[in-house]
């Protein structure tokens, strides 16, 4: 997180807002509730309190305006330009502007005004800039249907005004480090050659050509996925890749989520109700065979006959030596599986049952 | 399509220097870019906004850091005016 430089801040903590006018793109009541809960989320985290007027001078102010509305910074018609607040002081000060010449909604289409108010009243409050992209704080717009303070913004706001009265101390996601050495992942899989490591909201991406490791959030490719996904694998030669998530799993081609998910691991691929999750996926091309891995056993399922093989499940242990008996997320890529549980990641043989190498979890990030 | 090509290079170089004068405080005084550009405070300022989003830093303005300026965002700087 930033501050914002001089480390403006509010010295009362019980503040007033007004909404000086409505966007005609949605109800009255609607934008009165954006903005009521955009300020909830910064009142969760800190000792602020907020109220709202309906006349006079309130200490900030919010409106819907466009073009040159006479401040030092006319917005720019549709797109570019969203919004922009000042920080807190008198007159101006802490007021937010919203650009009337954007379609402002309540849900996914652009631009949500909730996610939107949310990012600008924390420049009212003193925050600047995060370059933390799972921060609201972060410049850019994006919106995957929550509107949540990351633990960034968290920390950025009990910097200037202290921690929250509220007993219960609410703890923000914390977006991934690729470099972190107790990087863990939820799931991995291969997306058209290139190797995706998914971790809560993001994914993290590499290949051959850019050594750079990506990080976004996995709704910027597949909006309909959730989040803390548990397994996933990707049958090549038929271009699909399958995400796991409680009893549930999606498919996908490229970034098309396909039609008729979720499905259930039940009938589609013959587990056992007792199964509740799938920790980690692989297919391997060879022999068209997926392995599950579930608790300390796994599965085998012919992706071809498109049913489990008999005299499974089996001990994990028993014909996976040297990786251990619980498996986060394996991968197979130039016929090795890489096997992840915690920071351990092997690198493990299938022809000859052997593990070549043990690294940590993150080696694929060029830390 | 070179004459498109082209002309789109003109809008995207227009790009660069409003969104570094927007949010990087880029200081210009009228002058094209094409003078600015080869000179030092275009390349800090673009090393500066494509270290702030993790983006290779170049100094240039290279596809990456195109899509990233085109994104949606907020009006408010990066760095104070």
């Amino acid at each position: 997180y930033a501050l914002t430089e001089g480390n403006p801040r509010w010295e009362h903590t019980h503040l007033t807002y007004r909404i000086e006018n409505y966007t005609p793109d949605l109800p009255r009541e609607d934008v009165n509730n954006a903005i009521q809960k955009a300020f909830q989320l910064w009142s969760a985290v800190s000792p602020l309190t907020f109220s709202q007027v309906s006349e006079g001078q309130a200490d900030i102010m919010l409106s819907f305006v466009r073009r040159n509305h006479h401040d030092n910074s006319d917005f720019d018609g549709p797109e570019g330009q969203l919004a922009h607040a000042f920080q807190p002081g008198p007159l101006i000060g802490g007021d937010v502007h919203f650009d009337e010449d954007e379609t402002w909604t309540r849900d996914f289409r652009n631009y949500n005004l909730y996610r939107v108010a949310a990012h600008e009243l924390g420049h009212s409050l003193g925050l600047s800039h995060s370059n933390d992209i799972g921060a609201l704080m972060y410049p850019h717009y994006f919106h995957s249907g929550d509107v949540l303070l990351s633990q960034d913004d968290i920390n950025g706001i009990q910097t200037i005004y202290g921690p929250s009265t509220n007993p219960t101390k609410p703890k923000g996601p914390q977006t991934p480090q690729v470099c972190d050495s107790k990087l863990t992942f939820d799931a991995i899989t291969m997306v058209r050659g290139d190797v995706m490591f998914f971790k809560d909201r993001f994914y993290m991406r590499v290949n051959s050509h850019y050594p750079e490791p990506e990080l976004n959030f996995i709704a910027i490719f597949w909006p309909n996925l959730p989040s803390s996904l548990q397994a996933a694998y990707d049958i090549v030669d038929k271009d699909e890749v399958r995400f796991f998530k409680g009893d549930k799993y999606w498919a996908v081609q490229g970034q098309e989520m396909l039609p008729g998910y979720p499905k259930d691991i039940y009938r589609s691929f013959g587990f056992p109700r007792s199964v509740k999750r799938i920790d980690a996926a692989v297919f391997e091309e060879d022999t068209g065979k997926t392995y599950f891995f579930v608790a300390n056993k796994y599965w085998r399922y012919d992706e071809d006959k498109q049913s489990m093989d008999a005299g499974y499940p089996k001990l994990i242990a028993a014909n996976f030596p040297g990786i251990g008996s619980k498996v986060d997320a394996v991968f197979q890529k130039d016929g090795f599986f890489y096997f992840f549980h915690g920071t351990r990641q092997y690198k493990f043989d299938p022809k000859t049952k052997r593990v070549l190498t043990l690294e940590k979890s993150n080696s694929w990030f060029n830390c | 399509l070179p004459a498109a090509t082209s002309r789109m290079q003109e809008d995207d170089e227009k790009m660069v220097q409003k969104y570094l004068e927007s949010y990087y405080n880029l200081r210009t005084d009228g002058e094209q870019i094409e003078r600015k550009r080869k000179s030092g405070p275009m390349v800090e300022k673009l090393k500066q906004m494509q270290e702030f989003f993790g983006l290779k830093v170049t100094g240039k303005p290279d596809a990456e850091t195109l899509n990233m300026m085109k994104q949606a965002r907020c009006g408010v700087p990066d760095v104070v005016r």
